[in-house]
């Protein structure tokens, strides 16, 4: 038996919505700790890790470990039938399920929906994220890092990070020219202006800005975002969901030849 | 040019 009840159905909307340009279809593993998900875009460039703990949850319910292999097009088409106020409730009592029930219920419980989404058996082609201990991270604005990342997107589909102690420069070379945006460290009190920086080490790494500008889908998730980047190693873009969990983005970098 | 990794190269399958 697995039931999980989310209050803020909305947060599961967001979620699909963040990640649907990205990933075609994931397993869901649902276990006593609550429910991740891991999945790779096509050209196994990027990876999407989803973490939920079960106390996030108003109910939450899992008597042993199972995978739910999704279609993300299909749970867009049902999850679209669930008002933004709606609990979201998951479900299925079967130990191999084949299918899984959706339940939405507005605040009044007076309108109650059920569906059930078929599933889908998937390959789990899963890597083994290590646990980094970052050289550098970035924590700001998700809506100005997702500003900066479509502005210089229209420059060059190519954007080199680099951190130093007191800034992080965002630089871009085109064919119609050059630019760069550098970001300086900011304790405001205002959310969008706030820039954290820590940075053991300075890098200097560079990332395609399509995949950046996709990741950025999640910003109605959290209103920050963390960059983490060490030398040589893929960034990692963590997006915290309050008292949920996360949804990370990972981003192999591209390496000057 | 930038030659665009893949995530394999950073990260085992398991």
């Amino acid at each position: 038996m697995f039931e999980a009840k989310l209050q803020q159905g909305v947060i599961f909307k967001k979620i699909v919505d963040a990640i649907k340009d990205l990933v075609k279809s994931v397993n869901i593993d649902a276990s006593t700790s609550g429910l991740s998900m891991q999945a790779m875009d096509s050209a196994h460039v990027a990876l999407v890790s989803l973490k939920l703990n079960e106390n996030g949850f108003k109910d939450y319910r899992c008597d042993r470990p199972i995978t739910l292999g999704l279609s993300i097009e299909n749970l867009s088409k049902i999850l679209k039938c669930a008002g933004n106020d709606d609990t979201i409730t998951l479900q299925t009592d079967e130990e191999e399920p084949s299918s899984l029930k959706f339940f939405f219920e507005n605040q009044q419980a007076s309108k109650i929906s059920e569906f059930s989404l078929n599933l889908m058996s998937l390959d789990s082609e899963s890597l083994g994220i290590p646990d980094t201990d970052y050289s550098s991270v970035i924590q700001m604005s998700s809506a100005e890092f997702s500003r900066i990342c479509k502005e210089l997107s229209s420059i060059s589909e190519t954007v080199e990070i680099e951190t130093s102690k007191e800034s992080v420069k965002f630089s871009v070379q085109g064919d119609i020219g050059a630019g760069s945006i550098t970001v300086k460290n900011n304790q405001s009190d205002k959310d969008v202006d706030r820039v954290d920086l820590q940075i053991d080490q300075p890098v200097k790494l560079t990332f395609a800005l399509r995949y950046l500008n996709m990741f950025n889908k999640a910003v109605s998730l959290s209103s920050t975002v963390s960059l983490n980047m060490s030398e040589e190693n893929p960034l990692m873009v963590e997006y915290k969901i309050d008292d949920l969990g996360s949804l990370r983005f990972y981003l192999a970098p591209k390496i000057s030849d | 040019i930038e030659l665009q990794k893949k995530l394999r190269e950073f990260f085992p399958k398991i």
